[in-house]
């Protein structure tokens, strides 16, 4: 079973966007996937369908140890995609898990429970580098970055390779990166294609070959509660997101 | 002295961008202002062009009471616009904050020491609903919600307003909504306008007139540590900021 954390904390970035989309084609591939919203937002969780009232148990309560984790997991309309959904009550988490003990590790002792029930567990993390943030990357085997083609988007990674690097010598020191992925990338614009230079220069061999363009459907499929393979199969967004699994299923071959 | 915070724990949505540019604006319109980076990325910082490097006194050492407010104001490329600058050290900030007495009000009270100093104080905020952003409510004489013409955006709106009625109820009974700033908009796209009608009929008249629309001049003016209006003064980002600029003004002589 293999954890990727989808993180950066800068916001709207396509971390959402990422998570529901590879996931649901790693279960498309017939890669059994796990996806878990640790988004106080919630959006993972309704951009696969499900209802935010229909949530009984959310990550929130598995957290902090009042439900069971195979309690929480969820059905999805793909085969070999289930979910374990978001809910508001997580926002209150953050400061609640800096009381527990064993604060870091609640996250990775949890998924210890399912551990070889999912080829997958992909983990959709927050625009922050909280307490809950921390907890997906001890978790975690590998993190997963998308970037914006965008001038910000180069501003924040420093914080976010520091905070990699501290979990990695205090309390994962397995933790990698598992790949930078550009996102909403629009060759109309120069400022575009000088990020993805200046990103290469910053992560020699890391940046992944699948590119995610800037594409409509990836925008609308959500509002219909569907991954991109579901709503337009045929469109960029998907077929991209396709590739991407390939990548990574490749990559794993030499795990 | 108007304190305006411009916030929306959905990333990506133009916190920054609007922050940058709408302040600037007032300044170039003669409106004294000074705008207060509260987000540890320092994007409003790196946005008007001064380098993190050269930053001795930010935000962070303000709040936690080791520097002066006055010490830390610097100097912009527009007359009428100064900048409270902010740094990684923000980071640890909102778990120290935690720990202080009156820990809700420390942004208020430092603000109060320079009252009447600008006409308005602009404050960008983190995505996020923690103790920074909750400071940065307390202090504040109103919000200014940017939502992107998306579909995710209208997900978050409820968390976002019920922590304003919560600020509201116990710690700032002044506290209002300035307004809804439609962000991102693409004519060519029906969702966006879809998502302009729904958020209408949530915010009836708090939605302004002003509308941003997807332009790349707003993209990459950050890169040259511009505010739009310097980069490129004719572009429609640049117009539109001013337009906004306009309404707000308007709307303060009623104040
Ligand atoms: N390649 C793309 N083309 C077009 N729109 C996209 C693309 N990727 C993401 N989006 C849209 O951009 C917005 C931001 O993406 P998303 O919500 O996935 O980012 P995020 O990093 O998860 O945001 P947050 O920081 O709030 O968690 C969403 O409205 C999404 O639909
Ligand atoms: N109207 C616009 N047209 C084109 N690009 C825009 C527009 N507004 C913002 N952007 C770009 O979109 C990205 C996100 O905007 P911005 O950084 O202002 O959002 P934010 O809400 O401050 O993000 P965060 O949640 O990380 O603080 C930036 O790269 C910015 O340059
Ligand atoms: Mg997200
Ligand atoms: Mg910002």
């Amino acid at each position: 079973m293999k954890i990727i954390s989808i993180a950066n904390q800068k916001g709207g970035v396509g971390k959402t966007t990422t998570s529901i989309n590879l996931s649901a084609s790693l279960g498309y591939l017939g890669a059994s996937t796990l996806l878990i919203d640790l988004d106080s937002q919630a959006n993972s969780t309704s951009g696969v369908g499900i209802k935010k009232e229909k949530i009984e148990k959310s990550i929130y309560e598995v957290l902090i140890g009042k439900e069971d984790i195979l309690n929480s997991i969820m059905d999805t309309d793909i085969d070999f995609l289930d979910i374990i959904p978001s809910s508001i009550n997580l926002v209150g988490a953050e400061i609640e898990i800096l009381g527990m003990d064993g604060r870091e590790y609640i996250l990775k002792k949890i998924l210890s429970k399912i551990n070889k029930l999912y080829d997958y567990v992909i983990i959709d993390c927050p625009p922050s580098l909280g307490m809950i943030t921390l907890n997906a990357f001890t978790a975690s085997d590998s993190i997963l970055i998308p970037i914006q083609c965008e001038y910000y988007a180069l501003e924040g990674l420093g914080q976010l390779i520091n905070t990699i690097k501290a979990v990695k010598n205090n309390f994962n020191s397995s933790l990698d990166i598992e790949g930078v992925l550009m996102t909403m990338f629009d060759p109309r614009i120069n400022l575009s294609k000088e990020v993805i230079n200046n990103v290469k220069k910053h992560f020699p061999n890391k940046v992944f070959h699948t590119i995610i363009s800037r594409n409509v459907k990836l925008a609308e499929s959500p509002s219909y509660g569907k991954p991109c393979i579901l709503y337009d199969s045929t469109s960029n967004g998907a077929v991209s997101y396709l590739e991407l699994a390939k990548e990574i299923l490749d990559f794993s071959k030499y795990f």
